[in-house]
């Protein structure tokens, strides 16, 4: 199954 | 003291346009090198990064940095306050801190000039190092085509899938009463003839399924530039850029879905 993503798991914290 | 002139308020007014739907309170960077916010809708699916270089102002100084945070509503009703061709300027004194953002709008023939300020506020929000990245494919298209696809689509279902291939890129989307897609073939180059012709830069054909309510949103961007590029990488946010002449850009990364 699929599930949408979040940005912070893909660029990391600033 | 920060002071930025732009020649048409209409730009600045089509950026917070562009803007509202997806963030509702935002923090703004001025810094030397020009304005830039960077700010996440409240769920942090997507990402949006503006940017406007200092020198694509008529006149622009910024002597300390100063990160001020706005209400985007109150903006936008504040610059409908503004004519389409009025000069703006946007100052704020950071002698004692910054309380609130001023503007000034200055009609074509000078006869008129208005002044109005927004209160700030203080923004807690999350950040984040956007990478480098070489993407796999790069859709270049008409953004009116693009607010035409998404909101045709979105009579359909809730879901895009974008499908780039060297041939072309195929919208599709599919619901409980239907389904639809949109094909556009690939044009060798794109001239003055063409300003609805798409050209694809391919290194492999790349798939993603992507919620068509936030790229309505980014759709309000259209009004800004005649184009947009939609840049994909297999499990990686998709990137959409759209040039702000001359100035600079506003680009929105919505995240992908992963497997559970």
């Amino acid at each position: 199954a699929q599930a949408q993503g979040k940005i912070g798991e893909f660029f990391p914290l600033g | 003291m920060i002071e930025a002139v732009l020649a048409q308020a209409s730009i600045f007014k089509k950026i917070v346009e562009a803007l509202k739907e997806l963030i509702s309170e935002t923090n703004i960077d001025f810094s030397e090198a020009g304005i830039s916010l960077q700010a996440m809708d409240s769920s942090h699916i997507a990402l949006c990064n503006l940017l406007l270089r200092d020198d694509g102002f008529k006149s622009y100084r910024c002597d300390r940095a100063l990160t001020l945070g706005v209400n985007l509503n109150s903006l936008s009703k504040l610059l409908k306050c503004a004519g389409n061709d009025d000069e703006m300027r946007i100052f704020a004194n950071d002698d004692s801190g910054a309380d609130q953002l001023n503007f000034s709008f200055e009609s074509a023939n000078s006869e008129r000039v208005s002044e109005f300020s927004l209160k700030l506020m203080d923004i807690d929000a999350d950040s984040v190092d956007i990478p480098d990245m070489d993407y796999q494919a790069i859709i270049d298209m008409s953004s009116s085509e693009f607010s035409r696809i998404i909101r045709d689509l979105s009579s359909v279902g809730e879901a895009v899938s974008i499908d780039a291939t060297k041939q072309g890129v195929k919208f599709s989307s599919a619901g409980d009463a239907g389904k639809g897609s949109i094909l556009l073939k690939h044009q060798k180059s794109v001239d003055g003839d063409s300003a609805l012709a798409t050209s694809i830069e391919i290194n492999e054909p790349v798939s993603h399924s992507l919620a068509l309510k936030f790229l309505s949103s980014f759709a309000k961007a259209a009004p800004l530039t005649d184009r947009v590029s939609i840049h994909m990488t297999e499990d990686v946010p998709v990137m959409f850029e759209f040039k702000i002449s001359e100035i600079g850009h506003i680009r929105f990364y919505l995240a992908p879905q992963i497997d559970d």
